[in-house]
C-alpha cells in the first residue's frame, strides 16, 4: 500500500517544493521506494531540481538516488468541467503507476487548483510548511486583531477539512493525518516568533493538525538547487560544499527530527 | 494620468503583497492619492492587511492614513472565454474608479491567472520582488548547471514581455519599466547570496529590468500585519512596538531607497 504524501499550503512560498525535495531524498536514503508527482504544472520546481539533480549526475558521472518521477498532464480545455475530468484521471492513474513505491510524495502548487484538491483527497499524510508569519497564517485561521485569539478556520484548514469529509463521505474510514511545520524559522528570540507558536499550539487541537518543529532559515536548503543536490547528498570525500558548518547539522537533525515526526509506516522490510 | 504600479511575480511568496503595503503607505505618506487593487482574488494579503488596519484604528480611535480600495470581482462562468471577458470589464472599470489618485498600486497573485496577466499590460512600472533563492530565480532565469550561465528567459520574464509586446502592437509608445528588487536578504555574506547578485546584473540588461536593493529579512516587515500597521506608521509617543532598533532604522532606509530607485513621476503638486 502505497503511503501518500502531499505537500500542501495555498499560501505561496511556505516551502512545499523545498520540503518535498529533503523529504523524497531523505526517504530514499533510508532504502525505501519513492515515487515523486509534482503538481506544479506551470513552475514545476519539484521537476526543475529533479532534472538539475538528472543533470549534475550525468555531467559529473556520480551515482545519486532518484525517485520514481510521474508526470501528470495539465488540460486546457475551455470548459472547465471537461477539463477537471481529464485531470482527475490523469493523477489516478499516475498513482496507479507508483502502485509499487512505498512512498508517493506529492508536491501541490499554492494556488487552489482542482488537482491540489485532488491530491489532498487522496492524502495519507498531509506536510504543510509554514513561514513564520501572520501573513502566511491568515490562510489558516483568522485572527482577531484586538483580542489575538482565533477566530476559526481559513481558506486552506477548509480545503484540508473538504479532504477529510470527503473520504468520510466515500466511506473511508482511515482519517488523514495532518502535520503542519514551521520553516524559515529565524534564529533569534523575536517575539513575533514566541506569538506563532503560542497560536500554533492553539490552533492545532481545535483544527486537527500536529505541529512538527520544522526548518530554520539555511542557505544549505537551497543553494544546492542549481545542481539537484541536497544537504543528505552530502558528505563524501568529493563534496561540492563544505559540510561541517554547524548549520549544515543542525539541518541534518532538522530532516530527521521531521521524518520521525511524520510517524510514518515502517513499510515491508 | 493615474501611475500603475504591478507588484508581479508568479513565484509564490516572494514579497509581493508585503512590498505592495509598504509602497501604499509610503507614497500616502508623501501626500500622493494611492489606490489600491488585490488581485489576488481567493487569498486576498492586501485586503486582510488594509481590512486589520481598518479594524485597529477603529479599535484604537486612531487616525490613519487609507488608500482608496476598488473591488475587482472574479468570474466563475464554467467557460474560461466567458469569464475572461467579465474580468477584463471588472479591471477597466476599477482602474476607471481610481482615476483621481496619482498612483494605483495592483498586488498580483503568486500564480499567472488572467487579472495578472491583464494588470501586466496596464503596468507603468513593475515591481518584482524576489527571495534571494535560484528557486526564485528559476523563474526569471533558466541558468545551465554546468556553465552556470543564463541559458534563456523563464516563465515569468516572458509574461512580463509578453505585456511589453502588446503594449508594442497596441501602439502604446511609453514602455514599461520594470524594476526587480531583491528581498527576505539575510544579514550574512553567504556565497549564495553573492551568486544571486551576480545573475542578476548579468540577466538585467539581457532581459530588460533594473535591479533595486530591497528589503533585508526583517520581522518588522511583518509583525504588524495583524493591526494592519507597517513601520511607517510607527514613531508616535504610543507606538506599538519599540522603534529604536537597528533593523528598523534600516528598513527605514530600504524603504524610501525603494520608492527612489522607482523613478516615480512627481505628480501635480
Ligand atoms: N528552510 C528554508 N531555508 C532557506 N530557504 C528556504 C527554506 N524553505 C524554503 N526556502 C526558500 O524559500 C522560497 C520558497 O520555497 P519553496 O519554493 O520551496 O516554496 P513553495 O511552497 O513550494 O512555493 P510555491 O507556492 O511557489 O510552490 C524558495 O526560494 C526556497 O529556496
Ligand atoms: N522583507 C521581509 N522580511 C520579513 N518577512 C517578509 C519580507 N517580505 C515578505 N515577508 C514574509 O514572507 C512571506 C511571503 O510574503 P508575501 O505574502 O508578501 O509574498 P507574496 O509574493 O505576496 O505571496 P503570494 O504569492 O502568496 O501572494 C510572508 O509571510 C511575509 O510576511
Ligand atoms: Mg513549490
Ligand atoms: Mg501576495
Amino acid at each position: 500500500m502505497t503511503h501518500v504524501i502531499v505537500l500542501g499550503n495555498e499560501k505561496g512560498g511556505s516551502g512545499k517544493s523545498t520540503t518535498a525535495m529533503h523529504l523524497i531524498v531523505a526517504l530514499l536514503k533510508s532504502g525505501k521506494k519513492v515515487g515523486a508527482v509534482d503538481l506544479d504544472l506551470r513552475q514545476g520546481s519539484l521537476t526543475r531540481y529533479l532534472e538539475n539533480r538528472r543533470k549534475f549526475s550525468e555531467i559529473k558521472g556520480k551515482e545519486l538516488i532518484f525517485p520514481e518521477m510521474v508526470k501528470v498532464e495539465p488540460s486546457s480545455l475551455d470548459s472547465r468541467a471537461e477539463s477537471q475530468k481529464k485531470e482527475t484521471e490523469n493523477l489516478k492513474n499516475a498513482l496507479k503507476t507508483l502502485g509499487e513505491c512505498d512512498f508517493a510524495v506529492i508536491d501541490c502548487p499554492g494556488a487552489n487548483t482542482h488537482l491540489s484538491r485532488l491530491a489532498h483527497l487522496h492524502a495519507d499524510t498531509i506536510v504543510t510548511p509554514l513561514n513564520d508569519s501572520f501573513v502566511d497564517f491568515d490562510l489558516l485561521a483568522k485572527v482577531d486583531p484586538e483580542t489575538g485569539k482565533v477566530v476559526g478556520p481559513s481558506l486552506y484548514s477548509e480545503m484540508v477539512w473538504d479532504a477529510r469529509k470527503h473520504r468520510a463521505m466515500m466511506g473511508d474510514r482511515s482519517g488523514i493525518d495532518w502535520v503542519v511545520m514551521r520553516n524559515r524559522l529565524s534564529a533569534t528570540r523575536a517575539r513575533n516568533k514566541k506569538n506563532m507558536g503560542d497560536k500554533l499550539d492553539e490552533l492545532s487541537s481545535r483544527i486537527g493538525f500536529r505541529l512538527a518543529r520544522g526548518f530554520g532559515d539555511r542557505v544549505i536548503y537551497r543553494e544546492l538547487f542549481p545542481i539537484g543536490l541536497t544537504l543528505l547528498d552530502l558528505g563524501g570525500v568529493d563534496s561540492p560544499v563544505r559540510l561541517s558548518t554547524m548549520s549544515h547539522v543542525t539541518a541534518r537533525l532538522e530532516i530527521r527530527s521531521l521524518v520521525a515526526a511524520l510517524n510514518l509506516p515502517a513499510g515491508e522490510e
